[in-house]
């Protein structure tokens, strides 16, 4: 149900 | 040369016990800030934000910034052979590949030493910018570990939606669904068994129920969670630890297909 999203889609590496 | 003494000892069992079974491998980070992990699981699905200050610690000396990569189940081995009322020392030389663990029992009538081989790990830091959620729900962790608990029997997935008339935690599964909705109370005897809401605008997000469960294994290190909402953003999800600093745990949604 539903597609699962990642963590690095929303934050990039530093 | 490092050597971190912490006299609640059980502090650090504690947070192996709550970020071992989402995170396999690790860096320990060392600086004079405090030491501090920061990791993903396997999937990138879920990442473990820990602080422990340098001023929680009775003694706290790090020369120089120091990485310490570590496997958890082994860190877990060791620290289940400390008491939990021992005093727990963590000792490591600069360049050296190993990490000495020292257990200290309070009437100091028995002393043990672990060493501990360290690993290299290629990870990934993100930077994580401060944000403003949406929603800030403020629970006691017991309750929100019971919700992801129950919810987890029934479903995979729970809708979080949080409202002028509370917080909603939905579910649907073959069996049926289940909704439980936990309204604002702030008058109770004691502060840490209250719900605080505090919402800028209404929010839903879809999260898998089995990274919810295992972020609830942080639930002896608080009495309370803080769950941030955002519907652009992942859920954060935040014990604190008294005095010393904080576990937070960021889970990324699930969107419709």
């Amino acid at each position: 149900t539903g597609v699962q999203l990642s963590i690095t889609e929303f934050y990039r590496s530093e | 040369m490092l050597e971190l003494r912490l006299v609640q000892g059980s502090l650090l069992k504690k947070v192996l016990e709550a970020i071992r079974e989402l995170v396999t491998d690790a860096n320990f980070d060392c600086s004079a800030t405090g030491f501090s992990l920061q990791a993903m699981d396997s999937s990138h699905v879920a990442l473990v934000a820990l602080l422990l200050r340098s001023e929680g610690f009775e003694h706290y000396r790090c020369d120089r910034n120091l990485s310490m990569g570590m496997n958890l189940n082994n860190v877990s081995k060791m620290l289940r052979c400390a008491g939990n009322n021992d005093i727990i020392t963590v000792k490591a030389d600069d360049g050296s590949d190993t990490v000495t663990f020292m257990f200290e029992s309070p009437n100091q009538d028995k002393i043990a030493d672990f060493e501990m081989k360290l690993m290299d790990i290629d990870s990934e830091h993100l930077g994580i910018p401060d944000a403003e959620y949406q929603a800030i729900v403020r629970m006691p962790s017991s309750e929100f570990a019971r919700i992801c608990k129950d919810l987890s029997s029934i479903g995979d997935t729970v809708i979080i939606s949080v409202t002028k008339e509370g917080v909603k935690f939905s579910t649907a599964g073959d069996i049926g669904t289940a909704n439980i909705v936990c309204r604002q109370n702030k008058t109770v005897d004691k502060p840490e068994e209250a719900t605080i809401i505090e919402m800028q605008e209404p929010v839903s997000l879809t999260f898998a129920l089995r990274y919810m469960n295992s972020f609830t294994k942080a639930t002896p290190l608080s009495e309370t969670v803080t769950i941030s909402l955002s519907s652009d953003l992942p859920v954060v999800v935040e014990y604190k630890i008294a005095e010393m600093g904080y576990i937070r745990f960021y889970l990324a949604p699930k969107i419709e297909e």
